[in-house]
């Protein structure tokens, strides 16, 4: 664990009552690494460990506490308020319905996500109406249709062969008019670096008026969580995130990157497949994983 | 790169950026870079450029062993096990090696083994109408490893060419479907001499470090024989495969560039080494 190599660390060094500069440098090695190793972005880790060098230098450390556990302190209040911060629930439209968009890369995990946010909301006496918005990807639709029949609830579709700004435009008129309290768009997984798909995202969200666009993240990628969170908050303008497939053992360093890169809350996290498994996203819980 | 111009450590931090920045992992980064050293130091290089290609010959190295060609000499059918983690493009692969082998005039059937998800029957059957190839399925819900016994059944009867099994998304930490696979490549392994022939582990490009842990534990339950390198066309570089070389050993077979069933490449090391550094 972090804790056990920091000691190890702090071992050859003579800690007495305060964290020196000596001491600090040789912690944030150490947290560096993990953090890395834990797929935090490289510029996202430089910029943290800036902020732990800062507030641990010259800290007094707490009687109860070895120098190892005083800086594990530090980095683990750091990040959990960095990944916190505004309390993270769904935005509820001042009139219904709510409209709520799923964004993301490729398998990330939008429609089951989509399905699972729907059950959530059914479960709180709310009428959801999932929409299939995805007429690229192969069975997109009659997957999110299947979901929906196993919920027991509707999903709104034109088919593969009409627009996706028309499929949600036709959406949310069904909506208002059958008094649904949320829309659930899902959308086609595409590339950050895709322009015509990018707009075709904007102009989605634009004709829906989306009061809620979550960007659906794989726990498990890498580097690369940068890139792509900032390029759809850039475009968008993201509200949220969901991370998915926690319930690995990626240590999911990418909550941290996307968090610190685009601001935006993490509302949600999948923890399986079944569509009972979505959770509120817990920031101590996220460090502590991610901290190792 | 290198603005000073010298071999300086400020020089070695970016090589290092560049390298984890490219998912290459920490572990990795350092080897390399203490082996690049020792070979600065010995062969008395000057020019930046000269490490770098130093660098870029030991990456291809360690990734170019071996060959990334498909095992398809020998009695038919030949059978492929396609695994892998959730959503990192197992089928749509599949659906783009049915028509890279329909293009060599091989014949090709399709066994739908992903009975769990939602319609990952009706995805496979339409990557068949695509691809030229037939399918075998049965309903959701039925036993992965008997569809897999029923397409080997068909292909042997059929005078089929190549048998690619599709099987379900799965965590490799979930012991109990880890247990499925390894059944499955059991039933098929009883059915055909020497089979599965290849057994082909997906591998998203935008994965971190957790690629290792999915190499050794997927490793664990199946022979797996190469690796396939998906959604390099976005901008994640893959660099997990030097990695995953090392922990399993097989060569990465080919990639993915793309969402259309011609977007499919047979590995090159040398192009891959490139665009690491592009
Ligand atoms: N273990 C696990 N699997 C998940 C989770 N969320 C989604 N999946 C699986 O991940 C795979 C991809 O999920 P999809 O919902 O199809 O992903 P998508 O983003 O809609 O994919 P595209 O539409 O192709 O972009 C499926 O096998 C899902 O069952 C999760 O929280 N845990
Ligand atoms: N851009 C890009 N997208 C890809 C590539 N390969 C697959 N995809 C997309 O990734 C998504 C997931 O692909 P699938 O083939 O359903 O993945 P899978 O591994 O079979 O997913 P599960 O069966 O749910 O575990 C789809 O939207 C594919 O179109 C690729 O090389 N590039
Ligand atoms: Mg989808
Ligand atoms: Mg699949």
């Amino acid at each position: 664990s972090l804790t056990e190599k920091l000691q190890q660390a702090f071992k050859k060094l003579r800690g007495k009552g305060i964290l020196s500069e000596k001491d600090v440098s040789e912690a944030v090695r150490e947290v560096r690494l993990a953090l890395l190793e834990a797929d935090v972005n490289y510029k996202v880790v430089k910029e943290f460990i800036g902020k732990i060098r800062e507030r641990a230098v010259g800290q007094e450390v707490m009687k109860s506490l070895t120098p190892a556990q005083q800086v594990v302190k530090i980095v683990s209040e750091e990040m959990t308020e960095l990944m916190g911060g505004a309390k993270s629930s769904l935005v509820v439209a001042d009139k219904p319905p709510t409209v709520i968009m799923l964004v993301g890369l490729q398998g990330a995990g939008k429609t089951t996500t989509a399905a699972k946010l729907a059950r959530y909301f059914r479960n709180l006496g709310r009428r959801p109406l999932l929409v299939a918005a995805d007429v690229y990807r192969p069975a997109a639709v009659q997957q999110l249709q299947s979901l929906g029949e196993k919920l027991k609830l509707p999903v709104f579709s034109m088919g593969e062969k009409v627009e996706p700004v028309n499929i949600v435009q036709g959406a949310v008129k069904r909506a208002q008019k059958e008094g649904y309290d949320q829309v659930i768009v899902d959308t086609a997984g595409r590339l950050h670096i895709n322009e015509q798909l990018m707009e075709e995202l904007k102009r989605m969200k634009e004709t829906a008026e989306a009061h809620e666009t979550l960007l659906v993240v794989d726990a498990m990628t890498g580097q690369d969580a940068v890139k792509v969170a900032e390029a759809f908050h850039e475009k968008l303008g993201l509200t949220g995130v969901i991370l998915t497939k926690l319930d690995g053992d990626t240590r999911g360093g990418a909550a941290l990157s996307v968090k610190a890169v685009t601001g935006c809350p993490i509302k949600f996290i999948g923890m399986g497949e079944k569509l009972e498994a979505l959770e509120p996203f817990y920031p101590e819980r996220m460090t502590s994983r991610i901290l190792g | 790169i290198n603005r000073s111009g010298k071999i300086d450590e400020e020089f070695y931090e970016e090589l290092e950026e560049i390298l984890i920045s490219a998912d290459v992992g920490v572990k990795t980064t350092t080897e390399l870079l203490e082996n690049v050293r020792e070979e600065v130091l010995k062969k008395r290089v000057k020019e930046p450029a000269k490490v770098l290609d130093i660098i870029k010959k030991n990456i291809q190295e360690i990734l170019g062993e071996g060959t990334s060609a498909l095992n398809l000499e020998g009695v038919p059918p030949r059978v492929f096990l396609v695994v892998g983690v959730n959503g990192v493009g197992k089928t749509t692969t599949i659906g783009k090696l049915a028509y890279f082998l329909k293009q060599k005039g091989k014949t090709v059937l399709l066994a739908a083994g992903d009975t769990f998800r939602a319609a990952a029957i009706e995805q496979l059957e339409e990557w068949s109408r695509r691809a030229g190839a037939q399918i075998i399925k049965h309903q959701e819900g039925a036993d992965a490893a008997a569809v897999a016994f029923d397409a080997v059944r068909a292909a042997k009867s059929r005078m089929i060419d190549v048998v690619i099994i599709d099987t379900a998304g799965r965590l490799q930490t979930k012991k109990n479907l880890m247990a499925e696979v390894s059944k499955i490549q059991r039933v098929v392994e009883k059915e055909v001499q020497g089979a599965p022939h290849e057994v082909l582990l997906i591998l998203d490009a935008t994965t971190g470090q957790n690629a290792v842990s999915q190499a050794r534990l997927f490793g664990e339950a199946v022979n797996v024989t190469g690796l396939v390198l998906s959604k390099l066309d976005g901008t994640a570089k893959g660099g997990i495969v030097i990695a995953v070389r090392g922990e399993l050993n097989v060569p990465v077979k080919f990639i993915g560039i793309g969402e259309q069933i011609g977007d499919l490449r047979v590995f090159n090391s040398e192009e891959f080494v490139k665009a690491l550094f592009g």
